[in-house]
């Protein structure tokens, strides 16, 4: 899976997410990826997310809903809400993987909870960095 | 006000101690090759759903990574693609479901967005809407790579032989 979050000057936000699905999946699988809320989200007033792992527990947590809903209700910053859904919840439902975030502000985040995540990410090319493991 | 952009090619890493020296490069380079197409857009005061856009069409583009030419096999042995995007301007989405033929499934969930009243489509139907935008479209072959079927048959094999193990980097490529 591949994805990006961006926020451009004007400040709006976007997410895109692409997926080939599993290895060996069954025909007619869907994941997490095309599912607004779970593997893609975008809003401009809290976040935008593009997540990757194990599909099915990202479906049933509303992943990239449930940061929002956090970062509105709960008043959580981008990053206390993306920890807490990819540490705790996404463990609660034995789930795999992690996401790239940013909020309102252009503060990104990008929590996993297995080996690594291939990811890089740019602040206007000055904070510049590209990592896999921890 | 400046730009951020963030971008990812999966969580199916290798452990570390698996990972050779010129695949970890060759991984850095495509990060990289990836995130400057979506600095482009936006250093040229671009929005932030075409620096997306185009970000993942590159990631698409690189067969290291699990999406478009890197996609991995179903268990027929054949390939299907999701693909989302949102903006959050307002809220619109365009998403698309089990796609082979677009060389990059995320300009087709695009398409949706922007061409359809609907926010998922799947099959035939998704792919009629990409063909009217003149999307490009590629043969079957484009999608190959020995590294995927040869990490399908690893698995089919397990699966026989009742080894199948939990490992995420084959699961997701």
């Amino acid at each position: 899976t591949v994805g990006a979050v961006a926020r451009d000057r004007s400040g709006a936000l976007a997410a895109a997410t692409s997926t080939g699905g599993m290895t060996a999946k069954r025909p007619g699988r869907v994941g997490d990826s095309p599912l607004i809320g779970a593997g893609t989200f975008a809003d401009s007033r809290t976040c935008a997310i593009s997540a990757t792992g194990d599909g099915e527990a990202f479906i049933r947590l509303s992943v990239a809903h449930e940061i929002d809903a956090r970062m509105r209700l709960a008043g959580e910053t981008l990053a206390q809400a993306a920890n807490h859904v990819v540490w705790v919840g996404l463990a609660e439902l034995n789930g795999s993987g992690g996401l790239v975030a940013i909020d309102a502000q252009g503060r990104i985040t990008t929590p996993f909870n297995c080996e690594g995540m291939y990811r890089a990410w740019s602040n206007e090319a000055i904070d510049r960095t590209i990592a896999i493991y921890q | 006000m400046g730009y951020s952009i963030a971008i990812h090619g999966g969580a199916g890493v290798l452990p570390a101690c698996q990972m050779t020296a010129a695949r970890e490069a060759g991984f850095r380079a495509a990060l990289d090759r990836a995130l400057r197409v979506g600095e482009a857009v936006l250093a040229a005061d671009g929005s932030a759903l075409d620096a997306v856009t185009e970000a993942v069409c590159a990631l698409e583009d690189e067969p290291l990574f699990n999406a478009g030419r890197g996609a991995v096999f179903t268990r027929d042995g054949t390939h299907e693609m999701d693909a989302a995007v949102m903006d959050g301007r307002d809220r619109r989405a365009g998403c698309v479901a089990g796609v082979l033929g677009p060389r990059n499934p995320v300009r087709l969930a695009r398409c949706v967005m922007e061409r359809t009243d609907h926010v998922l489509m799947i099959g035939d139907g998704a792919l009629r809407i990409g063909r009217e935008a003149g999307i490009e479209e590629v043969s079957a072959d484009h999608f190959f790579t020995q590294e995927r079927y040869d990490s399908l048959q690893e698995t089919l094999r397990m699966e026989a032989e009742g080894t199948l193990d939990d490992d995420p980097a084959r699961r997701h490529g």
